[in-house]
């Protein structure tokens, strides 16, 4: 799902 | 992690030295928002709520504590600090920073990737960077004396912005699945705020003469 994509930003 | 993430993250961390070497060894705040290091200081908090759950990279885990702690130790020393604080120019530091906060909470109630605790609090961390850097720029403009550690200051902090945007085009043809149009779209609004400062900082660079902001 869209939502499972990890924020690796900072 | 890309060359454009990596300069971008490099020129906030940067930012933050440059900061913190005018506070700590200066002694001086002089020309510095604290409207603007408080909404920072919340930006993180709201944002690194998963510091502790979601495990990404040491590089990752470390860098979210160095924001941390350097934003809040950045408000303890100009509100706190007997020296720091006297050097805080209040009386043209008066942009009513509370009234960013639940316009920002109430657009990432309805404006998120998923309603969870956590998303709402990711996309307001968004929303209030964006604008977070307003409060900053009008007593910039307030300033007679801009010095040059807080020229660089905002500079750095301009720059990483703009690293971001080249990292989420770089990402955008290289990771099909990487979109986050929440932080593409404040990235750009936040990036465009600082436009009027980089013309005035580039051309004062440029003539060699001392930054001023038109007022």
């Amino acid at each position: 799902a869209a939502g499972d994509i990890v924020k690796d930003e900072l | 992690m890309n060359a454009f993430r990596l300069a971008g993250d490099m020129t906030h961390l940067l930012s933050v030295v440059v900061l913190l070497l005018k506070i700590h060894t200066i002694k001086s705040c002089a020309g510095i928002s604290l409207k603007t290091q408080e909404l920072y200081a919340l930006v993180f908090a709201a944002r690194y709520l998963d510091l502790f759950i979601h495990f990404i990279s040491l590089y990752n885990t470390v860098m979210k504590l160095v924001f941390l702690a350097s934003s809040f130790s950045i408000v303890w020393y100009m509100r706190r600090h007997k020296i720091v604080r006297r050097t805080y120019d209040k009386d043209h530091d008066t942009f009513r920073h509370h009234f960013l906060v639940l316009p920002c909470l109430a657009l990432a109630l309805l404006i998120n990737e998923r309603f969870t605790f956590r998303e709402v609090m990711w996309a307001f961390s968004i929303y209030l960077e964006a604008v977070a850097i307003l409060p900053q720029l009008v007593l910039l403009q307030r300033t007679r004396n801009i010095d040059n550690l807080t020229g660089q200051y905002v500079f750095f902090l301009g720059a990483y912005r703009v690293l971001y945007i080249l990292n989420w085009i770089y990402r955008y043809f290289t990771e099909p699945h990487f979109v986050h149009w929440i932080s593409w779209v404040a990235g750009i609004v936040q990036t465009l705020l600082y436009a009027d400062f980089f013309y005035y900082y580039i051309m004062s660079w440029k003539n060699n003469v001392k930054l001023e902001l038109p007022a």
